[in-house]
């Protein structure tokens, strides 16, 4: 008696687009630049192409003339581009993209850009233009919509032009949006973003034609993140299996280290003697029985090397230290960059900025929350770092007065950010984050400690 | 030089499990639980036989003898059970189900009951056992697993027997758990559950064997709820196109009452002159500006009639009182079920009961939230209830002491629950419902306060 459907991933976001942060079109608006930016950021960082990114909102209809109300968002960046046979299905399609691989960047999801596209369809029923360029020479330009029930683009135009010698991509789309409402937060994502990114050119032109300038500080980029290999931490068997399928080392032994992050060909001996393998059986052999007991020994085994963090692109002290003193103009900061480490098998770098006093710092303690180099804006008292402020430090105990000027800036580097929602707005108390985040909060605090009372002792000094 | 790739629904889900609320063995052996419980409620209350749940967690490997281990979960019900076409998609397919339709349910997604399966295979590597009969004769065995990468079941063994006159479902899944950490939470949702289905019989054995019995106390069952056309108010582009295209009317003006909700062939042509569309077009010949137009219209039209909430089964005063007497025998109550309301075109009721006193209320605030009758236990803080409790009312304004034994119960019956997570954790504060929450709390502190006022004088007088 009850009827059966199945639906599309597309479908289940388009019926569920608050999930992924399109709730309202306020919010939508903020989703729709923000998922561009980072498409853009992503693009150029892993290339190390010094970023240029130009985003203008413009109201769409002259005969709109209050929120909500459609705009125009184009999002043009310097980047290395699509290249032409992926283009409809890098944007017309929920769930596909280049970031299903562990390596850090600000996508992972394989459905950012897409939602926004999608927003735009069902609130202006205008298609998206993409346009592309790779090398420099050939342009390409496509105008889609996506077929929602199906999960693919449509393509309505398409077209190919000289590139005039410039690279990069250009998406333009049209969404219902509300630029009162949310103008404060989208501004203060630009702001955040450029504190972060110092040697990128971020420009933003409002819908009133007010430009945003975030010029760059640096030449000098991070080095990009690399993409590592799966720890045996981090392994389920639905993995494991995977990997046994895809391998082509004939043994078990040599299976170990050219697969695992940092398994070393002794390591791998000792393991598999621990869970009772012979070193020389093929991977392909393995039993199902087999496979779930070498993934739990995995989990048991206690001499693999801890996940290693040099795939990681964390901001560094320079960057980050640079960004404070620009953005917040303290009396005093300090930044620890915490030792890498890791949940799950996914390694992790926490960097943790305290900042006093200056003119631009209100009563109180402001949290910045970054992760990969993102801005998170939403959801502040849902988050890992908010809850170890408030629940897990005592602040009474560092002196610190309670209507202290403080700012907390922090930074999480990872190859998978444990987000609690596809929305990316803020991150799952994994008890790893957690300690490390309370660590690098204790240091911080005992050195803004001492900075404050050699501060107080000094007042004293100058009145005798 | 990017490689791009395509993943599947349950491979997405797979890869990020966390937002489906099966994080860590603790977290899963809850979620494991509560989805296939889910399930069962709503099996049998659409069909309203009343329920028969049992539910047993049993330590699966003996070699086992600490958490996290092993856990054999098994659900069953005396519900209408699973057509034989359906059983093996409905169990091993993600975005697959029978809820995609305009309906008060607590399933929504078309995933939880999938997930607890895949979680139980990733982890245990066992298939998961599914036994059902829609008709008590024919019993269908099945054994499956998912193709997580293609998003498809496996059906490794099917058999069918004589169902010897029991129809229902069970279903037996291996999961990895951690009951030491997960049993309040758990034994914590059977109780809450058991608060607000009085008319079901809900059973639960924890892995010692000790048995939780919540017998019911009333035979009469809420009318199930009802399947509803969409209003105009929550209708976009894409909807539209889709409904466009399943119509089978021949004029908008039978177009609009036979597929909108509470639209009458009167208000049909009043809002066809404010479109500007001539009622004996043919929906069909509408051109994507035009459609475009009749959804912006639709948005702008005052006069549709709101969404009328006869589709939905709130709980009732009789009901929810009786629940709130049992489970948390305060000293005084009061129940507030709010006339329907409606967010986005969705309709939806606010029931809340404010207790205070007895034995068993604590000092201070405690939240109890449901959501078309299924019991939110984890991120309150995140909630739209806790909101309005904490940020909204201004509790010293109706003199009730700081510390004061309260508790706050609220449930909320919609055909579309807006959860802000995958994992159906906490409720976002769309203003609609935060409006009415607020009006329900109000009302009720007012009767409160009265109350502890009259109280107050009555002991005055007996001291004289
Ligand atoms: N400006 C751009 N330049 C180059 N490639 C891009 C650009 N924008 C999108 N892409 C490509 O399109 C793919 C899909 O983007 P989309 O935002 O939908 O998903 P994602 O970025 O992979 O993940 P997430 O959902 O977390 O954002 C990206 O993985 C990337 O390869
Ligand atoms: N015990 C049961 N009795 C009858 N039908 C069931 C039972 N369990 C599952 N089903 C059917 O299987 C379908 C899929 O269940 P699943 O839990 O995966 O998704 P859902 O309940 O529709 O949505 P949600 O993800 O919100 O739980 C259901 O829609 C229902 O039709
Ligand atoms: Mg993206
Ligand atoms: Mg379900």
């Amino acid at each position: 008696k009850e009827t059966f459907s199945e639906i599309s991933p597309s479908d289940f976001f388009y019926r569920n687009r608050d999930l992924a942060g399109f709730t309202n079109p306020s919010r939508a608006l903020y989703s729709t630049v923000r998922e561009l930016v980072e498409n853009s950021l992503d693009a150029c960082e892993i290339e190390r192409i010094p970023p240029e990114i130009y985003t203008r909102i413009t109201p769409f209809d002259p005969s709109e003339n209050e929120d909500p109300r459609k705009y125009l968002v184009r999002v043009q960046d310097n980047g290395p581009g699509v290249a032409p046979d992926y283009i409809a299905e890098a944007f017309g399609k929920v769930l596909y993209g280049s970031k299903y691989k562990l390596r850090q960047s600000r996508g992972m999801f394989g459905l950012g850009g897409t939602m926004a596209i999608l927003y735009g369809q069902i609130t202006s029923n205008k298609p998206v233009k993409i346009q592309t360029s790779t090398d420099g020479i050939k342009k390409y330009s496509l105008t889609l919509m996506i077929d929602i029930e199906k999960n693919k683009p449509i393509i309505l135009d398409k077209k190919v032009d000289d590139a005039r010698k410039i690279k990069g991509t250009v998406v333009e789309v049209v969404v219902e949006g509300d630029y009162l409402r949310s103008s404060q937060k989208i501004q203060e994502y630009f702001k955040q973003t450029a504190l972060v990114v110092p040697y990128a050119n971020i420009t933003f032109v409002d819908p009133m034609g007010r430009i945003y300038n975030y010029l760059m500080t640096t030449q000098e980029m991070p080095p990009p993140p690399k993409e590592t290999l799966p720890h045996p931490y981090g392994i389920d068997v639905e993995f494991m299996r995977r990997m046994i399928r895809q391998s082509k080392e004939l043994t078990l032994s040599k299976f170990m280290p050219k697969r695992f992050h940092r398994v070393g060909a002794k390591t791998a001996i000792k393991f598999l003697q621990f869970a009772g393998l012979d070193p020389n059986r093929d991977p392909k052999s393995l039993t199902d029985e087999e496979i779930v007991n070498l993934v739990s020994s995995m989990h048991k085994f206690e001499e693999f090397l801890p996940p290693d963090a040099n795939c990681l692109s964390p901001l560094g002290e320079k960057i980050f230290s640079a960004g404070i003193i620009k953005e917040l103009a303290p009396e005093f900061f300090t930044v620890v960059v915490r030792p890498p480490s890791a949940y799950s098998g996914f390694p992790f770098i926490v960097e943790l900025a305290l900042a006093y006093g200056g003119r631009q710092l209100d009563k109180g303690i402001k949290l910045y929350r970054y992760a990969n180099r993102i801005p998170l804006l939403y959801d502040e008292a849902s988050d890992v770092a908010w809850k170890v402020i408030n629940e897990e430090i005592d602040w009474k105990r560092y002196k610190i007065p309670l209507e202290a000027p403080i700012a907390v800036v922090v930074n999480i580097s990872s190859t998978r950010i444990p987000y609690k929602t596809v929305g990316k707005e803020y991150i799952a108390d994994r008890p790893e984050i957690e300690r490390e985040l309370k660590n690098a909060l204790r240091e911080t605090l005992r050195k803004l400690s001492a900075y404050l009372s050699r501060r107080t002792s000094e007042e004293h000094e100058k009145r005798k």
